[in-house]
């Protein structure tokens, strides 16, 4: 598989863009979190492009966001849990 | 600093095809 360059998103509609650059991501965020995989890079696919293809390139951003994303997710649920709980 | 990850994001399907936000 080729590496995903800004002039090769840039040529693609934007709703392909954000597919491009998911398909690229889904598999590095799977190898971290098979369980969350779909919800953290839907919720990555939020950042700019050009945010993610430097996490794309840099294994270091890409851990560190989604080590984030997976912080928010839970603290999401835990109050989603405790309002449910009453 | 708060995080501008948004928990309520729609999942990626990684064989649909991805529908932006509106």
């Amino acid at each position: 598989q080729v590496p995903l360059t800004a002039s090769m998103l840039a040529a693609a509609l934007p709703q392909e863009q954000k597919q491009m650059l998911g398909e690229r991501l889904y598999p590095l965020i799977q190898d971290m979190h098979p369980t969350l995989a779909g919800k953290i890079t839907g919720m990555l696919l939020e950042i700019d492009n050009s945010e993610l293809l430097h996490m794309l390139e840099s294994q270091e951003s890409l851990h560190s966001k989604v080590e984030e994303a997976v912080a928010v997710l839970q603290a999401h649920q835990a109050k989603d849990t405790a309002q449910k709980k009453g | 600093r708060k995080s501008t990850l948004n928990p309520n994001a729609k999942e990626f399907n990684p064989k649909a095809f991805y529908t932006p936000p509106k």
